[in-house]
Parts: C-alpha cells; sequence; structure tokens
C-alpha cells in the first residue's frame, strides 16, 4: 500500500481526514441516541456494536508521544534550552522558532476572528499551507480539526524543567505563517503591513 | 601534497536544517513503527 | 592545487552498527563452552537424527523457526560466525532484526574469527540454532546468559528522542 499511497499523499491524506470527520459524526450521533454521555460507556459500546466505526476513530493518545518524547525536545534542542534559563536570546529563538517545523506541536488557538474556533487545542498531525490539521482530545471522542491559519493565533508552551511548571510560551501570528513548512524553512520574515491583523488587538 | 589546509569550522552552517531532517526522521519512524492502539490503516499515511 | 574543505555529514539517529551484534565478554571462553559442549558432541554424530538436542543449522531452517510462533517459551541461542570471510553479508544483516522480533527469547551469539572452519562439519554459513529445553547442559545456558548482552534496538522499543549527531567529513576541492 506504501506505493499507492506515496504517490497521492494528499489524497491519502484527505481520505484520512474525511473519514475521521464521518466517524466522528456517525459516533456522536449515536451517543445522542443512545444517550451516552461518558467516553468509557461510549468506546465499549463502539467496540461491541460499531468495531468498524471504532476503528476509523482518531486516537489521540496515539500521538502524545510525537509531541511530548519528540517535538518538545526537538525544539529544546533547536533552541539549544538548557534547565538553566539564562543562556537564551530571545531573538535568535523567534529566527529559529519561524524556520521550525510544527508537526507534533501542541498549539491552541488563543484569538480568531471565527470565535468557534477560540480554546480549540491540539496536537499538529499536519502543518499544511493554510491550515494547522490539529487532533484534538474531545469530551466523548478525539476529533480531527482544520484549523486555518487566516484570521488566527496559536500559542505554544515550551516547558523549561520536569519538576515545576515554568515554561516559554510563544504566539503564532497565522496570518504570517500561510506557507508550506518546507517553504519556511529557508525564509526570512520581514515587517509587513498588519492592516489585515485588527482582531489581533480589538478583541 | 599540493592541498591548502585548513582548520575545521567551529560551528556548522544550517544547523537548524540538520535539527529538523533529525527531529522529521524520528517522526516518520516513530509513526511508521505499529504501535498498540494505532488504527492499522493509517500506517501507510503516516 | 586543492584546498581542503569540511561537509557536515547528519549522522542517522537510528543505525546503531556498534551495537548490532550483542557485545560478548568473555569470547575465548564463550568459544570454548560452544565447542566443549556442542561441537566436539555433534562431529562424532553422523545424521541430525543421533542429535541429543533440538538444532538447527540450515539458513532457512533458522529463518522459519524464528518467524513462526510455534507456541513453545523455551528460549533460544543462535550462534553465528559473522566476523568469518566465507559468510555472505546478505545473510547475516537480516539476523539480528530477526531476532529481535522472533515471537519467543533468542540469544545472539556472535563467534570469533576463524569459528567458520569448526563449523565446517555442522553447517555450511556457520549458523546454528539452538533450542534451550531442559536437555542442554544448565552450567553452559547460565555461562552464555551470563556473558552475551541482549539484543537492542533503541528505536522499536519505547520512543525516545535521538540528539542531532552532526558530523564534518573532511574532503578537498580544486581552488
Amino acid at each position: 500500500n506504501y506505493q499507492r499511497v506515496n504517490k497521492n499523499s494528499k489524497i491519502a491524506l484527505r481520505e484520512f481526514i474525511n473519514s475521521c470527520k464521518k466517524s466522528t459524526q456517525k459516533c456522536l450521533k449515536l451517543a445522542h441516541e443512545n444517550k451516552i454521555t461518558d467516553r468509557e460507556n461510549l468506546s465499549s459500546y463502539l467496540e461491541k456494536d460499531h468495531p468498524a466505526i471504532y476503528e476509523a476513530l482518531p486516537q489521540y493518545d496515539g500521538f502524545v508521544p510525537m509531541y511530548k518524547e519528540l517535538w518538545l525536545n526537538y525544539i529544546k534542542e533547536l533552541l539549544s534550552i538548557t534547565n538553566s534559563i539564562k543562556t537564551l536570546n530571545g531573538s535568535s529563538a523567534l529566527l529559529k522558532l519561524s524556520m521550525a517545523d510544527y508537526n507534533g506541536a501542541l498549539l491552541r488557538v488563543t484569538k480568531s476572528k471565527n470565535k468557534s474556533l477560540r480554546g480549540i487545542q491540539g496536537i499538529v498531525i499536519w502543518d499544511s499551507q493554510k491550515f494547522f490539521i490539529l487532533i484534538v482530545k474531545g469530551h466523548l471522542i478525539d476529533e480531527i480539526k482544520c484549523i486555518p491559519k487566516k484570521g488566527t493565533v496559536f500559542q505554544f508552551e515550551i516547558p523549561l524543567s520536569d519538576t515545576d511548571d515554568s515554561a516559554l510560551r510563544y504566539s503564532i501570528l497565522g496570518d504570517r505563517f500561510k506557507y508550506r513548512s518546507v517553504d519556511r524553512a529557508g525564509r526570512k520574515f520581514k515587517s509587513r503591513r498588519c492592516d489585515d491583523m485588527l482582531y489581533y488587538i480589538q478583541n | 601534497n599540493g592541498v591548502l589546509i585548513v582548520p575545521p569550522p567551529r560551528t556548522i552552517a544550517n544547523q537548524d536544517h540538520f535539527h529538523r531532517l533529525n527531529y522529521l526522521y524520528q517522526l516518520s519512524a516513530y509513526q511508521t513503527k505499529p504501535r498498540a492502539g494505532a488504527v492499522k490503516g493509517h500506517t501507510p499515511l503516516a | 592545487k586543492r584546498r581542503q574543505v569540511y561537509k557536515p555529514v547528519l549522522d542517522n539517529p537510528f543505525t546503531n552498527e556498534a551495537h548490532l551484534w550483542p557485545h560478548v565478554h568473555d569470547q575465548p571462553l564463550i568459544w570454548q563452552l560452544v565447542q566443549s559442549s556442542i561441537l566436539n558432541k555433534l562431529a562424532h554424530m553422523q545424521s541430525k537424527e543421533e542429535y541429543p538436542w533440538e538444532l538447527y543449522t540450515d539458513f532457512n531452517d533458522i529463518v522459519q523457526y524464528l518467524s513462526s510462533d510455534r507456541g513453545n517459551s523455551d528460549p533460544v541461542y543462535l550462534f553465528v560466525c559473522n566476523k568469518d570471510p566465507g559468510v555472505p553479508l546478505v545473510l547475516l544483516q537480516q539476523i539480528p532484526l530477526l531476532c529481535y522480533m522472533a515471537p519467543m527469547a533468542v540469544k545472539l551469539v556472535q563467534l570469533p574469527r576463524s569459528a567458520l572452519a569448526a563449523f565446517k562439519t555442522v553447517s555450511k554459513y556457520g549458523l546454528l540454532l539452538l533450542r534451550c529445553d531442559d536437555r542442554v547442559d544448565r552450567k553452559f545456558v547460565s555461562q552464555v546468559d551470563k556473558n552475551v548482552d541482549p539484543l537492542q534496538f533503541p528505536w522499536l522499543s519505547a520512543v525516545k528522542y535521538q540528539p542531532t549527531a552532526v558530523k564534518l567529513l573532511k574532503t578537498t576541492v580544486p581552488i
């Protein structure tokens, strides 16, 4: 199956997202019809009665090591963050972060023109040109959400040490991030007009 | 034997790109490895 | 005229060539034990039916044994002459991973150079797989267990971030 997928990886990704969305909707509908309100009951009910839907559901827990083990260590290595924060140089960090890879990052939507997006938090499973495709831990089931970069501000944190909860917090202005992640690697960000980002100041 | 000897450089150019390649390679290895609970059909997608 | 330059090379975080074959701490002792406990006894037997243990020396039989789940939980020793020139590299390459992925516990024991000569009577490519059931000498088993490290494939066990290993390759370019 690798040949087929590699040839049309974009189509395979779209199919994956659509199949996850479809199975999520079916699953929420079944939960509503059967008046199931908590996670354990729902997953045991699905595993027993609707194994096909249960199989197709995305699992948030499978992506957590991607963030905790891989992405955090990568970004700490990139910013050469040691436990003593004094050595971090802010501006060079921003330049490196603008070229970094965000597949596997845990992002949270802090500001957005679309009010229903605010507060969504999830792990990036694909950083496309105009969207961050996140897997979100839901109350009943995990979902795949495509968050548009346009008109959205994302936030992520880099914990400094495992003991206390001190962390570095950065914001990503989605409007300035609408490039494919590979193109961003070699791109130099210049200061540009910002009349399209008044939402960032207003609310 | 006609070769101009120069000392090795202290820093490496494009170190960030190497970090990124190293990370993406490990990410793909992690995603491709069969995991408990992962959906079977998604491995090729990884 | 040429000028020396250094090219940065990113090392593959997953090659563990150094540990691909588990380290044998006391190689002469292990080799001595294999000869005295196994090979010398086999040399006097004419056919395989007389072998007092369950052992396989043919490559295909060994691969079949390691990749099929026979339901037995007995640990297995695989002795390989991986340092002798006469053994094709293609056979050797897949053995560590095959042992790691086998359903039973496999102890991979690499033998010293020129061990292939002593194997000629038993196995063509210097491979010997021994099932450690209760017919095998306990002292032999405990010695091998103590002196041979376990197989390790860091990226197949838990996920752990391997830091970036960039090395400089010295080369020259024309001026």
